[in-house]
């Protein structure tokens, strides 16, 4: 239970920016 | 601080924990060793009680060394610090990771939009200049055109004159 | 019902509770060690005392006496440290947001204002293709008429040349030089017809 906390604090800190960036590049990749 | 209280309660634990394990309770508890060694039991506890205390110390300097807790006491008391005129809860995660990478995303997307606002005002403005040219051009086409017309009318008007001076010479 | 934390465990990078946990059995096992470090120096020196009367089994009933009054203290004790550090320093205040979730206090955004926006972006794209393929038909068609205008321009120098051949040889305004040339031949027409007459 425990580590499954921290597994899923860790990807709330972390995630988002790692889901933007790829965002970013499939809206780049779409724009050109 | 955070690592004040911090510190202040492990203090205060240790400190109750001495009081409690008094040596008065020791010697109560140790009775048949002390009535034989007195002095030397008194050293024992004393040493336990250093010891104990030192080996507690040790171990949460240990664990403040591990989990960085001096350095995120202090970020932390500085994020509750900016927050202290707020009153309402904050917002915490959903639990639908859907939801919650959303915002993460809104800043990129405004910014994106005020992008493609500023690239499509700049291409407007920009064809409207070319359509300027381009209307300009047809203008100037039609008047080309339209001289030509002239002109080709002026020849033909000549071509009738001149079908008539052959006609004249013919008779 | 457990209070997972995770919030704090998001700031701090392991679970409040887990921290109380490993101090708890390190101070534990801190404890029973030193109890028995205490009953081997009291065991190492009866064994030095000649007919001492005082048994092992006798100073281990000793210690496990005191270890329990020290341990039941010791709960009670870190049990209300812990209750302390879990409220006021493995805490993060409910109207404390972490700055990486300042996003959400900036933004909140529905999921259908969300869509909405996504929907702007997909328009304002279309938009923007939209404008540049105006752009290349307005382009092309400035091409097609630079083309058109050169070769309307040399019909009209055509013109100019000729023109400017009559006037080179005298004939000023081509029309009217025509039709001074049909007047006159006319004149002579008449002329000849009346000397025809005139000579019948």
């Amino acid at each position: 239970f425990d580590e499954l906390i921290v597994e899923t604090a860790t990807r709330r800190k972390q995630w988002p920016k790692k889901i933007l960036v790829h965002a970013i590049q499939t809206m780049k990749a779409e724009q050109e | 601080s955070r690592a004040q209280v911090f510190a202040t309660v492990v203090d205060t634990f240790l400190e109750k924990l001495v009081a409690a394990g008094s040596y008065q309770r020791f010697v109560n508890s140790y009775r048949c060793f002390y009535k034989l060694q007195p002095q030397l039991t008194r050293s024992i506890y004393d040493q336990f009680i250093s010891q104990l205390q030192a080996s507690i110390k040790e171990e949460i300097q240990e664990v403040k060394n591990e989990g960085n807790l001096e350095g995120l006491f202090s970020s932390l008391d500085k994020i509750v610090e900016e927050a202290k005129d707020r009153e309402e809860p904050a917002w915490r995660p959903s639990g639908i990771p859907e939801d919650d990478v959303r915002s993460a995303m809104v800043p990129y997307l405004l910014k994106h939009r005020s992008h493609l606002r500023r690239v499509l005002r700049e291409k407007e403005e920009q064809n409207r200049k070319v359509a300027e040219s381009v209307l300009m051009g047809r203008d100037r086409i039609a008047e080309l055109e339209r001289l030509i017309q002239a002109r080709q009318q002026a020849w033909q008007a000549i071509n009738k004159e001149q079908r008539e001076l052959i006609m004249t010479f013919q008779e | 019902s457990v209070d997972p934390m995770a919030y704090e465990t998001q700031f701090f990078g392991f679970t409040p509770q887990t921290c109380m946990l490993r101090v708890y059995i390190a101070f534990q096992d801190y404890l029973f060690e030193m109890m028995l470090v205490v009953e081997g120096v009291m065991l190492k020196k009866l064994d030095g005392i000649p007919g001492c009367k005082v048994s092992p089994s006798q100073i281990r009933k000793c210690t496990e006496k005191f270890l329990l009054f020290m341990k039941e203290h010791f709960d009670r004790l870190f049990a209300k440290m812990e209750e302390v550090l879990l409220q006021l320093v493995l805490n993060i205040p409910k109207n404390v947001l972490l700055p990486e979730d300042r996003v959400h206090e900036q933004y909140p955004y529905s999921k259908e204002e969300f869509q909405a926006l996504q929907d702007e972006l997909q328009q304002l794209q279309q938009q923007c293709r939209a404008e540049v393929a105006a752009e290349q038909a307005l382009r092309a068609e400035l091409e097609e008429q630079k083309v058109v205008k050169a070769e309307l321009e040399k019909i009209l120098q055509c013109f100019d040349g000729l023109e400017s051949i009559c006037r080179e040889h005298g004939a000023g305004n081509f029309k009217e030089s025509f039709a001074l040339l049909t007047q006159n031949s006319k004149k002579l027409q008449d002329v000849l017809k009346d000397i025809e007459k005139k000579s019948q």
